[in-house]
Order: C-alpha cells, then structure tokens, then sequence
C-alpha cells in the first residue's frame, strides 16, 4: 500500500526575516489539517481525486491562502478564482477560471470534469455551470479578507496612477541600454514609453 | 495558490491546484493553476504535478506535462524531472515551484523562490510540513 499525499500551499517572499511565530504556527497548523483530511480519505480506501479535492477544500476555506477566501483582488477589487483537477487514471480534467461566486472553486473544477464534456470553463458562464450543479454559491464579499484588500490598496498607491501594461513591463530591472544604442530620453531622463514596472504582491508575482 | 497531488490504494494518481491569482491583476487575466499541463497535470504512466508560481512562465514552459514528459520519455526519477524543469523556468526568468508524484510514491517539492508552503504524508504515515528553503 503505496497511498501518498503531497500538498503546497504556495511559493514565493517566504522567509524566517517576514515570518512570525504565530503566523509560522497558523500556516503550520492549517497544512497539517489539510493533509490529515485527504489523507483519512485515501487510509478509507477513497480515491486519490476525492482526497485531493478534500485538502484542497480546507486550504480554499482558510483565509492564509491565496485561494477561495483569503484570495487576492484584482485591479478592480474583485476576487476571480481559477482551479483545476486531473485524473491519473483516466486523463480527464476539469478546470475553471474567474471564476466570483462559487465557495469552492476546486469542486467546481470536479464538476466540470465529472458532470460536463468540457475540460475549461471561464467567467460568469462556469458561475452559471457551478450553480446548476448544485454547488454552494455565496456572494462575493464572501471572499474578502482585510489583509488581502490592504494589499491592493498597497500595489494601487505605489502605480501612483501610472497605468501600465503589467503583461509587458519588466518585472526585472531591464539591462542597460548598450552605449549610444539608448532610446529617446525623455525629460526626466527614462526612455520613450517606459512604464513603471507594476507591483506583483502576493510573494510578489506568484499566483 | 494552494495545490494537492495523491496516490491511492489502486495505484490511482490526481493532483489539483486552486488559486485567487493575482494582485492587481487586470484585463481578465489568467495564470497558470487552472491550465492543464501547465500549472495542474496527471498520468498514472508518470506523475501526478501540481505548481505554484509566476503563472506567465509556468504556462510558456508547460511546467506540469514538461515534468511528467520527462519521466515518461526520458525514464529519470520525478525528483530529477522536477528539479530540471524548475531550472528550466529559472533560466527563463519565471519563479516559483510545484509538488510532485509518482506510481511508486516518490515524492518531489522543488522551488527557486525564497520559500514554499508544503508538506507530505506517506503510507506509514510519517508526516512532514515545511516553510522555508
């Protein structure tokens, strides 16, 4: 009996410096919970899928992740959650993206894989697929932690209302020009069109 | 984001992510948890993967099928594949990391960020969770 389970809770400016005792025991705590849940399931003789779900579910519920509540917002205030899941066996998947409504976005992914013909489904239209379905759909506001909107609020006042085409602009301090090859200076000296590299929070640029 | 993979008492893997993206983000943007074979991938005839990271670069580099393609046709052990493939988005100048998993149980957590939430439980039921590099 080989049965294993594996979770992470997201990458990225994790250090012992940005780390507090109670946060470093609150994070512990709800991983330890998250595996013990899939992990009865599997000891049950259950499906690798339903035990995946299950701790996924748990970390979607607890605010200390990036995922169902405790997500981060977009430019717009919002909170669009994605999720997907996939099946070793059979190679079916399910998946959805920004997605507002639904609680659990992960069993919206299992929905789609089990109770569709699609593989993805995006936007308003898999918040109508999930409340079909019969899964828990709460209001969005559901989704909202303070620390998350502070974070926002953060990357908002440090755009200083530059707006920019966060895809594009470099995260990472562009190399230098090569002597004479320079773009057209503007007055305060950064070259034409250059665009305040926008501020990926959340560890940054993580999702 | 926050991702599982699993091994069942059939030999049976899954693996899921799920996440609120990113901040800020604009124009309906979309990373790569919800993308199979970039951010979420499984196959019983190699490894079960689940990441976490700039979602830009782990979609361009196909992260999660690229590991469970290198296990199936190069035949290395998930934990090489792993790595490799988290080398391989460094140099592109992408971050993060992914969990993975293979028919035997063997378990890989590679990451290139400062640190990555995860932690494993196995059939003896030895546990681990760990935070930092």
């Amino acid at each position: 009996n080989r049965i294993t389970l594996v979770i992470h809770g997201g990458a990225g400016t994790i250090t012992r410096q940005n780390m507090t005792p109670e946060k470093e025991k609150a994070y512990t705590d709800a991983l330890n919970q998250a595996m013990q849940t899939g992990y009865a399931i599997l000891k049950q003789g259950g499906s690798s899928l339903d035990a995946v779900e299950a701790s996924i579910r748990v970390m979607e519920d607890s605010p200390l992740f990036n995922a169902g509540k405790g997500a981060v917002f977009t430019h717009d205030g919002r909170n669009e959650l994605d999720a997907a899941i996939m099946d070793g066996k059979t190679l079916k998947a399910g998946s959805v993206a920004g997605v507002t409504t639904v609680r659990n976005p992960i069993t919206a992914a299992r929905a789609v894989m089990d109770k569709s013909e699609h593989v993805l489904l995006v936007g308003p239209g898999a918040d109508q697929f999930a409340k079909e379905k019969g899964l828990a759909i709460v209001e969005p506001s559901y989704f909202h932690t303070e620390a998350r909107y502070q974070q926002l609020q953060k990357a908002l006042a440090s755009e200083k209302g530059v707006v920019t085409d966060q895809l594009n602009a470099p995260t990472k301090a562009a190399a230098p020009a090569a002597p004479g090859k320079s773009k057209t200076k503007t007055k305060a000296g950064k070259p034409q069109g250059y665009a305040e590299p926008p501020i990926f929070v959340e560890g940054r640029k993580y999702g | 984001t926050v991702g599982a993979v699993a091994l069942d008492q059939y030999g049976n893997l899954a693996a899921a992510t799920s996440t609120g993206g990113m901040t800020n983000k604009r124009y309906g943007r979309v990373g790569d948890a919800p993308i199979i074979g970039a951010g979420t991938y499984a196959d019983n005839q190699s490894c079960a993967v689940s990441c976490t990271g700039w979602g830009e670069f782990f979609i361009r580099a196909t992260v999660a099928r690229d590991v469970a393609a290198r296990v199936e046709y190069q035949q290395v052990p998930v934990a090489q594949a792993a790595q490799a493939t988290i080398d391989k988005v460094g140099k592109l100048g992408g971050d993060g990391g992914l969990i993975a998993l293979d028919p035997a149980g063997n378990i890989a957590m590679p990451f290139n960020s400062e640190g990555m939430y995860r932690g494993y439980i196995k059939a003896n039921g030895e546990t681990k969770v760990l935070i930092y590099r």
